[in-house]
C-alpha cells in the first residue's frame, strides 16, 4: 500500500502548477525515498523531473515501490478542489488502477475524498548525466519570472550570456531587440535577493521563450530559482523545494535543449 | 528562428 500525508497541502498544489500546461500525462515512481515523476513534454524538448521527499511528508508508507500513472490536467483539476491550508493525504493500493486524495481542513470538520482513475503508462525514464556546468546562476525567481515574460514581447528566443561580470538575457524580433543585464550582487545579506555567478568558463546559448515561460509557472515554489548552463548540453532550470528550516524537502528540475545556431 | 533541438538527443532512454 503507499500513504502519504502532507501537512502543507498547497505544496501539492503548487507542484501540479509547475507541470501542469508542459505535461499531458505521466507516472508517479513512488519508493521509500519519496514521490517522483520524469517526464518530457509531447514535442520532447523539455524534460520535468521532480522529487518529493519521504522526509518532507508527515506520514509515508510505501510498502513496495509502485508506478502511478496520471492525467495530469485530471489530477490538477482534483487538487484545485483543495483549499490552500488543507492537509492533502494521497494513498493506493499496490495493485490499484485507482489513487484517491483525501483532503483535511485544519480543524478536521471538512473532509473530502477523491477518486481518479489511473492510466498504464509505459515509464520510459531518460538518463541524465550528473554534469558539472560551465556556469551556475542563482537569482531570485521572481526576477528570472519577469525576465522571461518581459522578453516575450520581444522574439521567441533569449540568449543568455554568461561572464565573471553577470549574466546579459536578450532579445530581438520584428518589434526591436533588448537586453537586460545582472550584475553579480556585491553584498549578499539577504541570499533569496541575491544574484551569484559561479563561472568556470563562459557561456552563451539560446532557448525558447515559450519554454522558459512554462518553467516560471514553478516559481511560487522557491524564492530562488538556478540556470545551469554549458555549451551544447540543456539547460537546467531548478526550483528547489524546502521547508522553513531551509531542509530540502524535494526540487522541481527543467531541462530544455538549447536552440541551434544559424 | 533558430532551429530548436530535441532534449532526447542529449539524454539517452535508460
Amino acid at each position: 500500500m503507499f500513504e502519504a500525508r502532507l501537512v502543507e497541502g498547497s505544496l501539492l498544489k503548487k507542484v501540479m502548477e509547475s507541470i501542469k500546461d508542459l505535461l499531458n500525462e505521466a507516472s508517479w515512481d513512488c519508493s521509500g525515498n519519496g514521490m517522483c515523476l520524469q517526464a518530457m513534454d509531447s514535442s520532447h524538448v523539455a524534460l520535468v523531473s521532480l522529487m518529493l521527499k519521504s522526509d518532507g511528508f508527515e506520514n509515508y508508507r510505501c510498502d513496495r515501490s509502485i508506478s502511478l500513472g496520471i492525467n495530469l490536467a485530471s489530477m490538477s483539476k482534483i487538487l484545485k478542489c483543495a483549499s490552500n491550508d488543507d492537509i492533502i493525504t494521497i494513498r493506493a493500493e499496490d495493485d490499484a488502477d485507482a489513487i484517491t486524495f483525501m483532503f483535511e481542513s485544519p480543524k478536521q470538520d471538512r473532509v473530502s475524498d477523491y477518486e481518479m482513475k489511473l492510466m498504464n503508462l509505459d515509464t520510459e525514464h531518460l538518463g541524465i548525466p550528473d554534469t558539472e556546468y560551465a556556469c551556475v546562476i542563482k537569482m531570485p525567481s521572481g526576477e528570472f519570472s519577469r525576465i522571461c515574460r518581459d522578453l516575450s514581447v520581444l522574439g521567441d528566443s533569449v540568449i543568455i550570456c554568461c561572464t565573471k561580470d553577470g549574466v546579459r538575457f536578450s532579445a530581438k524580433g520584428d518589434l526591436g531587440n533588448g537586453n537586460i543585464k545582472l550584475a553579480q550582487s556585491a553584498n549578499v545579506d539577504k541570499e533569496e535577493e541575491a544574484v551569484v555567478v559561479d563561472m568556470r568558463e563562459a557561456v552563451t546559448l539560446t532557448f525558447s521563450l515559450r519554454y522558459l515561460n512554462f518553467f516560471t509557472k514553478a516559481a511560487p515554489l522557491s524564492s530562488q530559482v538556478s540556470l545551469s548552463m554549458s555549451e551544447d548540453v540543456p539547460l537546467m532550470v531548478e526550483y528547489k523545494i524546502n521547508d522553513k528550516e531551509g531542509d530540502s524537502k524535494g526540487y522541481v528540475r527543467y531541462y530544455l535543449a538549447p536552440k541551434i545556431e544559424d | 528562428m533558430d532551429p530548436q533541438a530535441a532534449i532526447d538527443e542529449y539524454y539517452i532512454l535508460n
